[in-house]
């Protein structure tokens, strides 16, 4: 049977994508241990009018949208991250002691449009 | 291709730099300069560093680190090097940063008479930040298994006691000193031990109160007076290389909160 396809609009809007961050790819691998990556995602895709109640969008955002709706000079909100969590990394620091420290903040848990 | 005296790839600095190109004016790029040191100092602000780490080859990585780390990240224990190790959780459970020291080897011995050889340890904490609060400290040490003389010597078992170091240590007679931690240790294991030495260095860092360093004293029991020195490492072993001094040597580790975000709750695996 033929796959079933999603609608190719879907595929646009706003959403999580995959972002594998390698140290090694930025030169950090020298001073951070572990991990040698992480996953960190990012947020990417459109505010489409209406939005959807997935976009887990504000109200200020479903205004914004309207607005954008009748006024194009009035850009859609933006898809930025809603929800990160922590990482811990295991790094040496400038004075070439060893270090755990747990980072807020750093891996993208939920995206929505704001 | 990193510029090694900053956090920001070349590859990075040089798309700046393509950009100021087009841009064509020197005003811009006096702009894009700027705009490259703010950007460098909010990582360096994130990490909490002063500036970008540039780690000699001799830095040592304690392995009770890595276990820590793989811990926190919820890694099956099986993969620990210490398999005994169990998560600190009463000492995670108000920090997000563990800290790790080696102590200043070449100022080991205390000097004076004593019934008891105690060994100083001292160790640099200058590298916290100020920011950053120590809410507890334990001092580890590692002590291997002794060949048994005969079945009454294997039964015997050593005290190890830590003291704090509170005045100078003068160049002759006791140097003062309070007990912070003591243990009765059997001969016939090896494994780390782990004292708790934080009413010490909240002193020094908290309290500001000078830093002269912390002494360890072992002494076997019944008393035996030669022999079983080595059986905790608490210095190094001519015969053995430098490899296994580093991993097996004194290490102080600090548990601290800079205020920002949660403490070092341990990771469930997915």
């Amino acid at each position: 049977s033929a796959k079933h396809q999603r609608p190719r609009k879907n595929k646009k809007n706003c959403r999580r994508h995959a972002l594998y961050v390698d140290f090694s790819d930025v030169g950090w691998n020298d001073w951070i241990v572990a991990p040698p990556g992480y996953q960190a995602f990012y947020c990417h895709g459109d505010c489409p009018f209406p939005l959807a109640d997935h976009l887990n969008s504000t109200n200020h955002a479903i205004v914004q949208t309207l607005v954008n709706s009748v006024n194009a000079s009035i850009p859609k909100a933006c898809c930025v991250p809603t929800e990160l969590s922590a990482i811990s990394m295991l790094y040496l620091d400038e004075y070439d002691k060893v270090v755990l420290k747990n980072y807020q903040e750093m891996v993208v848990e939920g995206c929505g449009c704001r | 291709g990193t510029n090694h005296a900053s956090l920001i790839p070349e590859t990075g600095r040089k798309k700046v730099g393509e950009l100021q190109a087009h841009a064509g004016s020197g005003r811009r790029s006096g702009q894009s300069h700027e705009l490259l040191r703010g950007f460098e100092a909010s990582l360096l602000q994130m990490f909490g560093l002063r500036r970008r780490p540039q780690p000699s080859k001799a830095a040592v990585i304690p392995a009770y680190m890595l276990d820590l780390y793989r811990l926190q990240s919820g890694e099956e224990e099986e993969s620990l090097q210490d398999i005994s190790l169990r998560y600190p959780e009463r000492s995670t459970s108000r920090a997000n940063t563990v800290r790790s020291f080696h102590h200043e080897e070449h100022l080991e011995n205390l000097p004076g008479p004593s019934d008891t050889p105690r060994v100083r340890f001292l160790f640099n904490l200058s590298s916290v930040p100020e920011n950053e609060v120590i809410t507890s400290a334990e001092l580890r040490l590692y002590r291997e298994q002794l060949e048994a003389r005969s079945p009454a010597w294997e039964r015997g078992s050593h005290r190890i006691n830590i003291y704090e170091v509170m005045k100078p240590p003068p160049a002759r007679g006791q140097v003062i000193t309070r007990l912070l931690d003591t243990r009765l240790v059997h001969h016939n294991v090896s494994r780390w031990e782990s004292f708790d030495v934080s009413p010490a260095v909240l002193r020094w860092t908290q309290d500001r109160q000078p830093n002269h360093g912390l002494a360890v004293e072992v002494t076997p029991l019944p008393p035996a007076p030669a022999g079983p020195g080595n059986h905790v490492r608490i210095s190094r072993s001519l015969p053995q290389g430098d490899g296994d001094w580093a991993q097996l040597r004194p290490l102080l580790v600090t548990f601290s909160h800079d205020g920002r975000g949660h403490a070092l709750t341990r990771r469930a695996r997915r």
